[in-house]
């Protein structure tokens, strides 16, 4: 142990086990997620890659699927099925790869949990979950983001075979970016302007199969690949899709809130918002996220600038820690600080989530534009803070911050993203705005 | 925002946001934590109103409410950052005087609550004295509490890190080691570059040595 940090151990006012134990809800959730972790870190299998740093992108990408198929398995196996303590295990087992089936789990299941019928969940839940369908959520297009309205892509009903052609008609309605969806998926859910009887009817999710389930080939009429290397991320194969007449059964448009009939006539959902519930579900854990994110960073810039010594603070005397000197005190606590606040708010974001989709559920949808309002504003806020704060954890770090071995530029990469997807923050508080202004 | 002005039921996220605003901050010398959460309340209030007064009197000379927003939008994105910045303070502010911990943690927590909203404020300065809000005499006492909590946490800086709970193999980073042995570790990761697989990499012999040589 460094002299120093053992040090700064001994002379602490208070107890850091009670700190633990309030920011993950109680000593028995710190218990479980030391035990993942642990069982993460002593896995022979999950160890023997060389650093992340020296790979190629290939060898990323290949690295983390391995891993994290691993994983997945041997979570289930263990029986642990809460979201936050497979994150545990699997954020021990393979940190900072990008999950290449992030999008997998996290946005095409929810969705056909939260969107699907009781026929559409039997049918593609179970495969979902055993990687028959390995799915990812294409919503973002080449020239579209933020405004969904916006996009190009479209699906046409045809009453006389009761089918859906999906449709990319320009090079800027390409679906782009979505998380494994170049070469790891076989199907995905696609965001598209819905046209029946002739009239437009508004953003709708389809179900579509991009590749063959057994030779993993594109199916007719899609073209699908990676778009190439990223700032980061760079283990998950964000990719593109392009769809030409490309022809889907009736059953496969999301129809838990709107349908449309066999005839092609459209019955609306009672509220046009509720389609975003799965991006609401993202924006309110993107804050807990972003909390994580820069309290890691913390973490590795406090350490350091208690191990770091630099200039003698009177002649000829010994080099002060670089934490002793108030510049950096000034840098690094508000950032402390900070990171403590957006766990706590991060918290509270996911707990008012969990309540405002109970009565959505109940079909109560009177909460919902505040819930949209209120994530989409944290949303913002606390990833403009992370990436922020972590370039001042670089920075405090001097010219060891710059390398990978330090850990931080992995971590910007990593958390940057936050400022743009899901929906980029300038129009993320606008949103907020106009909530405001509304109510 | 007309809601509000007509004192209608309004959810208590935004209640504040009708406050009186031509109060002035009841900060002391010792600074409170809930006259800082005020200061919050009373920017974001501030700044909404504004928002909304520009639109306004845009509307009012002649623009569409379309036309009269989208030429607000700097101002309506000042008062959205100021609700969030709001809403991250008392959440913070709140889960630390409701957390059951013993009194020695709880002052460290208040510390960095207190830190977390002052440095809010001075860093976003003209916001919180533009309407004159604080007076001179206030804004001194914000920066000398900054300067003694910056002081008061230093001795559990390492301590509220490692209340993180983040085990070294996640972290991936020679700095942050729970350990300290920053130095060795560094020579350690070097030691991986594919450049030191070989001793003489065949680009000398590709690209110096005849660079030497012409």
């Amino acid at each position: 142990m460094n002299p120093d940090l053992a040090q700064e151990r001994r002379r602490a006012t208070f107890d850091p086990e009670q700190v633990t134990s309030l920011l993950y809800r109680g000593p028995e959730n710190v218990r479980k997620r030391r035990y993942l972790q642990n069982a993460a870190i002593q896995d022979q299998v999950l160890r023997g890659s060389k650093p992340w740093a020296f790979q190629s992108r290939v060898e990323q990408y290949e690295t983390a699927l391995q891993m994290f198929i691993y994983m997945m398995k041997k979570l289930d196996e263990m029986g642990v099925t809460d979201p936050l303590e497979r994150m545990y295990y699997q954020e021990a087992g393979a940190p900072h790869y990008y999950n290449p089936m992030a999008l997998h789990t996290g946005m095409f299941i929810p969705s056909i949990e939260k969107q699907g019928t009781k026929e559409q969940k039997e049918r593609w839940l179970p495969m979902a979950r055993s990687l028959q369908l390995i799915g990812t959520y294409a919503q973002t297009e080449m020239g579209h983001g933020t405004f969904i309205r916006g996009l190009e892509t479209t699906a046409s009903y045809d009453p006389s075979n009761q089918e859906f052609v999906l449709n990319s008609p320009t090079v800027t309605s390409m679906k782009f970016w979505p998380g494994g969806l170049g070469k790891t998926s076989n199907c995905c859910l696609v965001m598209a302007q819905l046209i029946t009887q002739g009239k437009k009817r508004g953003i709708h999710l389809f179900f579509v199969q991009i590749r063959d389930l057994k030779t993993h080939r594109h199916m007719p009429g899609v073209e699908s690949g990676d778009i190439g290397p990223k700032f980061g991320f760079n283990s998950n194969d964000n990719g593109y899709l392009k769809l030409s007449n490309v022809r889907i059964p009736r059953e496969n448009m999301l129809m838990r809130y709107s349908k449309v009939l066999e005839d092609g006539t459209y019955v609306p959902p009672t509220n046009q918002r509720i389609g975003y519930g799965t991006m609401v579900f993202v924006r309110a854990h993107i804050v807990t996220n972003s909390a994580r994110g820069l309290s890691k960073a913390c973490v590795i810039a406090i350490r350091y600038s208690a191990v770091r010594r630099q200039t003698e603070v009177s002649p000829g005397g010994p080099e002060a820690q670089i934490i002793d000197y108030q510049t950096q005190q000034y840098k690094l606590f508000p950032l402390l600080a900070t990171a403590y606040a957006m766990y706590f708010t991060g918290r509270y974001a996911e707990d008012y989530y969990e309540q405002i989709a109970s009565e959505i559920e109940a079909g109560n949808l009177e909460s919902l534009n505040q819930l949209h309002a209120v994530c989409a504003g944290l949303k913002a806020f606390s990833t403009w803070a992370c990436t922020a704060g972590i370039e001042t954890c670089r920075l405090c770090c001097g010219g060891h911050g710059y390398s990978h071995a330090s850990g931080i530029p992995k971590l910007y990469t990593y958390y940057t993203p936050g400022c743009t997807y899901e929906g980029e923050n300038n129009v993320m508080m606008l949103q907020v705005a106009r909530f405001l202004m509304k109510i | 925002y007309p809601d509000i002005k007509r004192g209608g039921p309004i959810h208590e996220f935004v209640q504040y946001l009708g406050a009186d605003l031509t109060q002035k901050s009841c900060m002391t010398e010792e600074v409170a934590l809930g006259c800082l959460l005020k200061a919050f309340q009373h920017r974001a209030a501030r700044l909404l109103s504004d928002a909304a007064a520009r639109i306004e009197n845009l509307v009012r000379s002649g623009k569409s409410r379309q036309e009269a927003w989208d030429a607000s939008t700097v101002a309506l994105t000042w008062a959205a950052k100021a609700y969030c910045h709001t809403f991250v303070v008392r959440t913070f502010s709140q889960i630390v005087s409701d957390a059951a911990v013993d009194k020695s943690t709880k002052d460290v927590l208040t510390a960095l609550c207190k830190l977390y909203a002052i440095d809010g404020i001075i860093e976003n300065l003209g916001e919180f004295i533009e309407d004159g809000f604080f007076s001179p005499h206030q804004v001194s006492f914000l920066k000398n509490k900054l300067a003694d909590l910056l002081a008061e946490i230093r001795p559990n800086a390492v301590a509220l890190v490692d209340a993180f709970d983040y085990p070294d193999k996640t972290l991936d980073s020679c700095l942050g080691r729970y350990d300290g042995q920053v130095y060795p570790a560094l020579y350690e990761y070097a030691k991986n570059s594919p450049f030191n697989e070989q001793e003489v990499l065949d680009s000398y012999h590709k690209f110096i040595k005849p660079a030497q040589t012409e």
